[in-house]
């Protein structure tokens, strides 16, 4: 038996909201942990990592390891039927092949229950191994996404270069070029307004901007994006997922041919 | 600009 309890549903819709440009489909892996999905974008250019911890929910039973294959389009068409305020379950039986959501309004006055049907998904995980970053940008997520889409009007590519003076975004095209500075920020009185570097060695490396807009997508999970970065290496974007878990897109840099 | 690589150049099968 799987049942997982989250007070606020808002946090599944963003979620979903996260991944489901990047992906079709996915496998939620429960466990006694908790919930993980890890998964490339059909391109295999991009790895989304996605971690929801079991102390984070408000009720959570595993008994057994269960993998959940969800066409993600229709778990959107599912949660677009739960209010924001409403709390979700998600149950399973084992060896199941449905999963249903439960939505209830916050005065138990309204109750509605919805069955999806799992998929068979050929699982494709990869290890990631723990590597130390030649620079880490912490910046606020909303200027990230500000940033990501005001860059994409110019070229397929964002030059991002790190110093320790702070982070630079930069791209060409047919139109002419555009340069994005952000200096660290020198009086820090609210973090999630601040920008920091923590840098080993400068970085510059190149990415798609479409699959970095695409990340944007779950900038309504955190204030604060993480970038992490080193020489030849995929790019790490992370938002926290409140106190429970955390979402990371690994986006392999571009190389000059 | 520049090639892309595949993500599953970087990170091991499990």
């Amino acid at each position: 038996m799987f049942e997982a309890r989250l007070v606020q549903s808002s946090i599944l819709k963003k979620v979903l909201e996260a991944i489901k440009d990047l992906l079709n489909e996915a496998t939620f892996d429960c466990s006694d942990s908790g919930i993980q999905l890890q998964a490339m974008d059909n391109s295999h250019v991009s790895l989304v990592s996605m971690n929801l911890r079991s102390d984070g929910f408000d009720k959570y039973r595993c008994d057994r390891n269960i993998s959940m294959g969800m066409n993600l389009g229709s778990m959107t068409k599912i949660l677009k039927c739960a209010a924001n305020e409403d709390v979700v379950t998600m149950k399973a039986q084992d060896n199941a092949d449905t999963v249903t959501f439960v939505f209830e309004s916050p005065n138990q006055e309204k109750v509605s229950d919805y069955e999806m049907k799992l998929m068979n998904l050929d699982q494709e995980h990869l290890g990631i191994p723990e590597t130390e970053y030649a620079c880490v940008v912490r910046l606020p997520a909303g200027e990230f996404a500000r940033i990501c889409r005001d860059l994409s009007q110019f070229g397929e590519s964002v030059v991002i270069s790190c110093t320790k003076e702070g982070v630079k975004f930069s791209s060409a095209g047919d139109i002419g070029s555009a340069n994005i500075k952000l200096a660290q920020t020198s009086n820090v009185d609210k973090e999630e307004l601040a920008v920091t570097v923590e840098m080993q060695e400068p970085v510059t490396l190149t990415f798609a901007s479409r699959y970095l807009n695409s990340f944007t997508k779950a900038t309504s999970l955190s204030n604060v994006v993480q970038l992490s970065m080193s020489p030849d290496v995929p790019l790490v974007v992370e938002y926290r997922i409140g106190e429970i878990g955390h979402i990371r897109y690994y986006l392999a840099p571009k190389i000059e041919d | 600009p520049g090639r892309q690589f595949d993500i599953q150049e970087y990170f091991l099968e499990d």
